[in-house]
């Protein structure tokens, strides 16, 4: 038997210690134990590792605070498109998709992808058929709609506008 | 981007990524995390990675890939071989961010360039320990 062991990362945008309040700290401090929690029940169960990072992601997406299901950020014409992937260091199956919107949990349409088709990524419409295939819960807009991403697109694009440019680099992080 | 790597009690890897990239992005533009050995990648003989930041590096030194080549045919440790590709191959080349990783022993690494990376790790012993800037 091996030690088993789960790592999370919870991407939430630009970190910036003036900013950060220690309430919001505490918020995210829990966003990623409730992730951790979800992949620990399963691997302290004999559970696989695939099982985990899937359900530890799937927390991450639900919770509002990380950019990626639920609190997706949003492109310059203000849509969400969100991409995902996983893949098994067993058997290195892996699944993907691209610039879809719609499914509640995109890490499972990855993972659909993975299972239930010959292919490694998928994007557009068959993305989604593959993911409703798989009877994957979908969500309409309003669930996907954050109002301090919302803000962070307009701030962003007032300062296109004129002409402004950030070097921040972690502008450009995902 | 969020992520998630993992190592079970069979000694099996697993990684997954999801995102919805960058705010005011292009639309179609697609970073690494769906590129299978840039921000995501999963090999039993070596790590499971997840990955992010600036999207473009990542791809262009297929970040995660690199780091189990590195593994497996210079040996080096999973921590050699994280930190380098992180805090040399991207952080030398305008690639802002960081990475988790596990190999096939369940040791951890979670190096990053920027000033925090929202992180967290746990282990058959349940220490749950989260982070966000360099403790």
């Amino acid at each position: 038997m091996t030690r088993f062991s789960l790592a999370v990362h919870g991407g939430a945008g630009t970190i910036n210690k003036a900013t950060l309040t220690p309430e919001l700290e505490v918020r995210y401090h829990e966003g990623l134990r409730t992730a951790l929690r979800a992949g620990h029940a399963i691997l302290k169960d004999g559970g696989s590792a695939m099982d985990a990072v899937t359900a530890a992601v799937c927390a991450l997406e639900d919770e509002p605070l990380f950019n990626a299901g639920r609190g997706a950020v949003f492109t310059s014409e203000g849509v969400q498109e969100m991409d995902a992937a996983v893949m098994d260091g067993k058997t290195r199956e892996a699944g993907a998709v691209g610039g879809i919107f719609g499914p509640r949990n995109p890490i499972l349409a990855a993972r659909a992808v993975m299972e239930s088709t010959e292919h490694v990524m998928l994007i557009g419409p068959n993305a989604l058929q593959v993911a409703r295939n798989a009877d994957l819960p979908f969500e309409e807009a309003p669930y996907f709609f954050t109002q301090s991403r919302w803000d962070a697109l307009q701030s962003t694009l007032a300062m296109r506008a004129t002409g402004q440019v950030d070097d921040d680099p972690a502008r450009r992080h995902g | 981007t969020v992520g998630a790597v993992a190592c079970d009690a069979q000694g099996n890897l697993a990684a997954a990524t999801s995102t919805g990239g960058m705010t005011a992005k292009a639309p179609g533009r697609i970073g690494d995390t769906p590129i299978i050995g840039a921000g995501t990648y999963a090999d039993n003989k070596t790590c499971a990675v997840s990955g992010t930041g600036h999207g473009e590096v990542f791809i262009r030194f297929t970040a995660a890939a690199e780091i189990a080549a590195r593994m497996r045919h210079a040996g080096e440790s999973l921590e050699t071989a994280a930190t380098h590709v992180v805090m040399e191959d991207l952080g030398k080349n305008d690639g802002s961010g960081g990475l988790i990783a596990v190999d096939a022993q369940g040791h951890i690494v979670m190096p990053f360039n920027c000033e925090g990376m929202y992180r967290g790790m746990v282990n058959e012993n349940a220490d749950f320990e989260t982070f966000i800037y360099s403790e």
